[in-house]
C-alpha cells in the first residue's frame, strides 16, 4: 500500500 | 511577564483537550499580540500551529516575548482540576523561567487555587513554515465545509478502512475509501464563491484538480477540534502537506498540516 512519510519531508526542522 | 486569563471552559480549554489525541508537548509563543502554539504528534505526521490573538481572552498582558515549552497534557489535566465558573489564570513572571503559574478563582472570589507546572524542552517540535499568506497560492484546491459534516465524512469512511482519498475537481470533492469488506464514496457538489455559506461545502480556490491519500487516524483528529467550529477548510496540493484549518475569531487560526501517504 501507500507509504506515511512524516511532516519533515516538507517543512524543515527550525 | 506575562499573563492570560479566561473563564473555565473557553476556546483554548477546549482546544487543549481536542488535540490531546495527537500532541504531549508543545512549543509555546507569546507575544502582545498573543498566544501560539506549535506541536508535532508523536509520529511526526502532523503539524499544528495555532494562534490566539489577544482578545479572545478575559484579559492579556504580554510585556516581553517568551517561548516556552509546555506538557500538554499535564497542563490540561491540572486545568481540568477546575470548577464550573471559575475564573483561570495562566502566568509566568521575568523572574522564574521555569514553571508557569495556574490559577482557578472560584466565581464569588472566596477560594483560590494556585498550581506550579514544569516547563520542559520542546525546541524539537519548531519546524520552519513560510508566511501563510504565501503558502496559501501554493494550494491547487481549497474548500469549506461544516465541520460535523467533516467529522461524519470521517467516521463513515474509517468504519471501512484507514485510508481516505480526497479528490477535488470542478464538479465534485469526493471523500472516498475502498477496503475488505467493501467501498464507500461521499460525494458533494461545490458551491463556488468566495463567502461560503455555514451550512454548504464551497470551493473557494481551484488552480486544478487534485487527490491525496489520507491516514484516517489523523483525519478524524482534525475532524475532532474542528467541531469545536461552525466550518472547516481543506487545502490539498501535490507538494505541501494538507491543510485542515478553522478560524479562531478575526485573525486567530488552528491549523493542522498532515502529511499524505504516498505511492512509490
Amino acid at each position: 500500500g501507500p507509504k506515511q512519510p512524516t511532516i519533515t519531508n516538507y517543512f524543515g526542522r527550525a | 511577564m506575562f499573563e492570560l486569563t479566561m473563564a473555565k471552559g473557553s476556546i483554548l480549554q477546549g482546544v487543549l483537550e481536542a488535540i490531546l489525541d495527537l500532541v504531549n508537548v508543545a512549543n509555546v509563543d507569546c507575544s502582545s499580540k498573543g498566544f501560539s502554539l506549535q506541536a508535532l504528534d508523536t509520529e511526526h505526521v502532523v503539524f499544528l500551529s495555532l494562534f490566539f490573538p489577544s482578545e479572545v481572552f478575559r484579559s492579556y498582558r504580554c510585556d516581553e516575548d517568551c517561548s516556552m515549552g509546555i506538557a500538554i497534557a499535564d497542563m490540561v489535566d491540572l486545568l481540568r482540576a477546575s470548577n464550573d465558573g471559575d475564573i483561570i489564570t495562566i502566568k509566568v513572571t521575568d523572574q522564574n523561567f521555569e514553571d508557569i503559574t495556574i490559577t482557578f478563582e472560584s466565581p464569588d472570589k472566596t477560594k483560590t487555587t494556585d498550581m506550579d507546572l514544569q516547563l520542559v524542552d520542546a525546541r524539537s517540535h519548531r519546524l520552519k513554515i513560510s508566511e501563510w499568506h504565501d503558502m496559501e497560492s501554493e494550494y491547487q484546491a481549497i474548500f469549506c465545509m461544516p465541520s460535523a459534516q467533516f467529522m461524519l465524512n470521517c467516521k463513515s469512511l474509517s468504519v471501512i478502512d484507514d485510508d481516505v482519498v480526497i479528490r477535488v475537481n470542478e464538479e465534485v470533492i469526493s471523500f472516498s475509501t475502498k477496503g475488505k469488506s467493501g467501498c464507500v464514496n461521499i460525494s458533494h457538489v461545490p458551491n463556488k464563491t468566495d463567502n461560503p455559506e455555514k451550512a454548504s461545502v464551497t470551493l473557494t480556490h481551484m488552480r486544478g484538480p487534485v487527490s491525496l491519500t489520507l491516514n484516517l487516524r489523523y483525519m478524524k483528529s482534525c475532524a475532532k477540534v474542528s467541531t469545536l467550529f461552525d466550518q472547516v477548510k481543506i487545502g490539498l496540493s501535490t507538494k505541501l502537506p494538507l491543510m485542515v484549518e478553522c478560524k479562531i475569531a478575526e485573525k486567530g487560526y488552528i491549523r493542522y498540516f498532515v502529511a499524505p501517504k504516498i505511492t512509490e
